[in-house]
């Protein structure tokens, strides 16, 4: 992902559960996309970066620069999809599970 | 017989109970490969779960989870889903169930719940008999009673030899398959109420010896509860019911061999930055004022267009032509202006700004 703009975008992530081990009780999916957000949201931000009001404000100040250790706007998740999960308990009962915010979808400066 | 129970089960039960699912399950032996018929990621799964997957009520939950994905979760199905399986055991000669739903969480709301057993014991169609028989009344000498079932639900006995009769309910077997289906969603919503998640189940068919679990061990009967988690979109929601780990495993315990045993051996990770405290500064981040021409030089990717930068972001504090001259202005050149003198406000703003 070197040659991907170094703007605020999402990347590719994939997560095994192995690599993180949850793998022993997750029985589906061993993996997913999870995708992340990285990269700069530096004054102007172009449309796509989707900047909120204030991160916008906030970008200004920056790059004026006249009040000191205010940083870049964040390059964080927008919009996030949510994530089936299949699992075993405490007890060892099968539970499925649909958790919010699990992937995402989009990145914006905020 | 399920009439009265349809109200308020989420769409994802209502379906399962009614769409015909449970005939794929007729067979335990041959449960896995018939429910994973036309779903290949079905097949995978089992294959995953292992041994587990010939336990039926794993194959259902395979099949909603493969359900929730295909289609999502709709309003009213909740966000979780949780089986219980039994321990059978003989309390005074008779079959019982034990359930344990203790893992069911405060927040998670009940919506629905079923109950699922195997009996073989379903009555013969009347059509079917009759077909061969050219007897117009063999309807009416095959009228036999249809089978019934008592569903009785109870405490775990205390004081009381059987425990206290948390519920009853009748059920008239399918027509179709071995495994049955109760909706028995009043029941666990009382018993989460109350907080009595240990209960007792019985299955009476007024017959002796009756078994109601399939072939083997793993076809026990089940519970399956439809609710939502409140608590799933509080933050580390994930964390909370996926990430557990034993701080303390069994090897450690040991307080000789544990990291934590003496506090003398702990390293102070923690630094201290002096006035990081009072200020807007992140902790380790230098920082450095950005002089005036690296806006537009330094700053600009080369890979945006200027349609993509943002036209109307300043526009209100530009300032106002009247709007007779407005008018005047094609859209074309208003855009042209829009674009020159974007960066002609963002100069103006920074100036002021450095100014003050």
């Amino acid at each position: 992902q070197w040659n991907e703009p170094r703007i605020c975008s999402r990347r590719y992530l994939k997560v095994d559960f192995a690599d993180i081990g949850w793998n022993e009780w997750i029985i589906s999916p061993k993996s997913f996309d999870a995708y992340y957000c990285s990269g700069a949201c530096e004054f102007p931000m172009p449309k796509i970066v989707r900047p909120s009001n204030h991160a916008t404000i906030q970008s200004i100040v920056k790059a004026v620069g006249i009040i000191p250790g205010i940083p870049e706007p964040c390059c964080v998740p927008d919009k996030m999809n949510s994530l089936s999960v299949l699992f075993l308990d405490e007890n060892r009962n099968v539970v499925l599970k649909v958790y919010p915010n699990m992937k995402v979808e989009t990145c914006a400066c905020r | 017989s399920h009439a009265p129970g349809v109200v308020g089960l989420p769409p994802a039960a209502y379906d399962f109970l009614f769409s015909g699912a449970p005939s794929s399950f007729s067979s335990a032996s041959a449960s896995s490969s018939s429910a994973a018929a036309g779903s290949e990621h079905l097949g995978d799964l089992s294959a995953a779960l292992g041994a587990s997957a010939r336990d039926m009520v794993a194959v259902h939950m395979l099949k909603l989870y493969e359900k929730y994905n295909r289609e999502g979760s709709r309003p009213g199905d909740g966000n979780t889903v949780r089986s219980f399986k039994p321990k059978l055991e003989m309390i005074n000669q008779k079959a019982l169930y034990h359930f344990n739903l203790t893992s069911m969480e405060d927040s998670e709301m009940v919506l629905s719940a079923t109950f699922h057993f195997y009996s073989d014991r379903r009555p013969r169609s009347r059509e079917v008999i009759c077909k061969r028989s050219k007897n117009s009344s063999c309807r009416l000498l095959h009228l036999q009673p249809l089978p019934r079932f008592h569903l009785i639900f109870r405490s775990v006995p205390q004081n009381t030899p059987l425990g206290l009769v948390k519920g009853n309910v009748t059920i008239f077997p399918h027509q179709r398959g071995v495994w049955q289906t109760k909706d028995i969603s009043h029941i666990i919503k009382e018993a989460k109420q109350g907080g009595e998640l240990l209960l007792l189940a019985e299955l009476d068919s007024g017959e002796k010896d009756q078994v109601f679990h399939g072939p083997g061990p793993n076809n026990m009967p089940y519970i399956l509860v439809y609710a939502n988690d409140l608590a799933i979109s509080e933050p580390n929601s994930v964390a909370v019911t996926l990430q557990r780990y034993d701080p303390f495993p069994a090897s450690d315990t040991d307080p000789s061999s544990s990291p934590n045993a003496s506090t003398d051996s702990r390293v102070r990770r923690d630094i201290y930055v002096p006035g990081s405290i009072h200020d807007n500064e992140l902790p380790e981040v230098e920082y450095s004022v950005h002089h005036p021409h690296h806006l537009h030089h330094t700053h600009h990717p080369q890979h945006y267009h200027k349609h993509e930068l943002w036209e109307n972001a300043y526009k209100a504090l530009k300032p106002k032509s009247s709007r007779k001259d407005r008018r005047k202005k094609g859209q074309d050149h208003n855009e042209m202006l829009t674009k020159s003198q974007m960066l002609n406000f963002d100069e103006k703003t920074m100036k002021k700004a450095r100014r003050k």
